[in-house]
């Protein structure tokens, strides 16, 4: 465990319980997308399927319950909470997220570390992490303004990854056999993904305004 | 080998 990685995983953690608080201290969600979420369950459930098989470490198994809990349990929210679902933004959330796990299981089978279930799966997660913020991006730019709580999730859920490739670049030059570019490529795809959205809240910071993207 | 460093990662 590296600095790096401790400060991803932390800023990981502060983007789920800033959209936790979001949701539960307005009881809504609007400006979040709900395909968004969903991305991120499946994420989390293809990666940690050896959650009940390998023990690493207490923080590992914990932080692996808190993130499937969590990304469930958000979902669970925007679908079924009677006042939260009111406020969810269906006619804007409209991005093809369907078309995103399919590319990804296909990438997952055609590029991977070794053909077994628990590899593709594992593979499968990373692409689709690295896609999963797109249905997001769109509504933003869709919905104009954002609200403080909803730009800092995004601001946070970008930084860990960008935290992460520091992680990869570290254990890259102090351990002999690391190399993974399957989670360093996709890593860098996700966090060039947010690369627009970090300048306007960048903007919107330095100038003290409140966060606009263009439409 | 290198199969196990990365999948300590969350």
């Amino acid at each position: 465990m590296n600095i790096f990685r401790f400060a991803g995983d932390m800023t990981h953690l502060i983007s789920v319980l800033v959209l936790l608080l979001k949701i539960y201290a307005t009881k809504s969600c609007s400006g979040i997308s709900l395909k968004t979420q969903e991305l991120y369950a499946l994420v989390f459930l293809a990666r940690y399927l050896d959650l009940f098989t390998d023990f690493i470490s207490v923080y590992n198994t914990v932080m692996k319950i808190v993130f499937i809990m969590s990304s469930l349990s958000i979902v669970w929210c925007m679908r079924m909470h009677p006042m939260v679902r009111r406020s969810y933004d269906k006619e804007l959330d409209t991005f093809r997220h369907y078309f995103l796990i399919a590319g990804c299981l296909l990438g997952a089978l055609l590029v991977h570390e070794k053909f077994t279930f628990q590899e593709i799966f594992w593979a499968f997660s990373l692409y689709l992490e690295a896609v999963a913020i797109l249905p997001q991006l769109v509504l933003l730019q869709r919905s104009g303004n954002v609200d403080n709580l909803t730009g800092q999730y995004v601001f946070f859920l970008g930084a860990y990854r960008a935290l992460y490739i520091l992680n990869w670049i570290y254990r890259y030059f102090t351990e002999k056999h690391f190399g993974r570019w399957i989670s360093c490529i996709s890593g860098l795809v996700q966090t060039a993904l947010y690369g627009d959205f970090f300048y306007y809240y960048f903007i919107s910071w330095k100038n003290n305004a409140k966060l606009q993207l263009p439409a | 080998n290198n199969n196990n460093t990365v999948k300590d990662e969350l």
